[in-house]
């Protein structure tokens, strides 16, 4: 899974 | 970005501000504990290592910028500014929390995302922001009556993160393979312990009655 995928959120 | 994580990161937003307001117009800080304040710090600043590193969104950025500053601005005013800080409930606001950091740390050594630094301590923050408020709720216990401002912080701040498992349920229900297992069950388990709070706020608002919660 990408970084982003999981850490789009705050 | 959907309606609920929205309204979520504005509610999070608000209650920030309404602290900011109390102190600022009351120039005091009675009523709020300066322990939750430094882990909510701590909270930011471990979970925003990429705040360099990995863009996501102007917005993103921002909003990670102004918690930080917001977070650090307050335990700076409640530690230095020369008049708040001798409002500060030393006295009652005496919750060992070093215990909350050393718990969500060992927890974040061994469930996390991926065995890296970023991660561990991302996680070592979902889990400490769970705790964080216990003891800003035990100083509302201790100190009786609550003021206004500060009873709206302590509800808004619950209410974010509620937003929050609407929008992993949304996000769940609308996006494949969608799952947030650490932020979701750290979160169901951080609103839970708003419950009480809630609870006696409600009743609060609704007698049109000072918040009081029981000691």
């Amino acid at each position: 899974r990408h970084y982003e995928d999981y850490h789009d959120e705050l | 970005m959907n309606v609920f994580r929205l309204a979520g990161d504005m509610t999070h937003l608000l209650s920030i501000l309404l602290l900011l307001l109390k102190i600022y117009a009351t120039k005091s800080c009675s009523g709020v504990s300066r322990k939750t304040q430094e882990l909510y710090a701590i909270v930011f600043i471990f979970r925003y290592l990429d705040l360099f590193t990995d863009f996501i969104s102007v917005y993103n950025t921002f909003m990670k910028v102004v918690f930080i500053a917001s977070s650090l601005a307050i335990v700076w005013c409640m530690r230095f500014h020369p008049v708040v800080r001798r409002s500060y409930d030393r006295e009652l606001d005496t919750f060992r929390y070093f215990f909350l950091v050393g718990a969500s740390f060992a927890l974040a050594l061994i469930w996390h995302e991926k065995f890296s630094v970023q991660e561990v301590f991302w996680a070592f923050s979902i889990y400490l922001e769970a705790v964080a408020i216990l003891p800003q709720l035990v100083l509302l216990q201790r100190s009786g009556n609550v003021d206004n401002l500060t009873g709206q912080y302590v509800f808004f701040l619950g209410a974010y993160r509620a937003f929050y498992i609407l929008n992993w349920i949304y996000r769940y229900l609308t996006e494949p393979r969608f799952t947030r297992w650490i932020a979701g069950t750290s979160g169901v388990v951080q609103t839970a312990l708003y419950a009480d709070f809630f609870y006696y706020y409600f009743i609060s608002w609704k007698n049109n009655s000072k918040l009081k919660l029981p000691a």
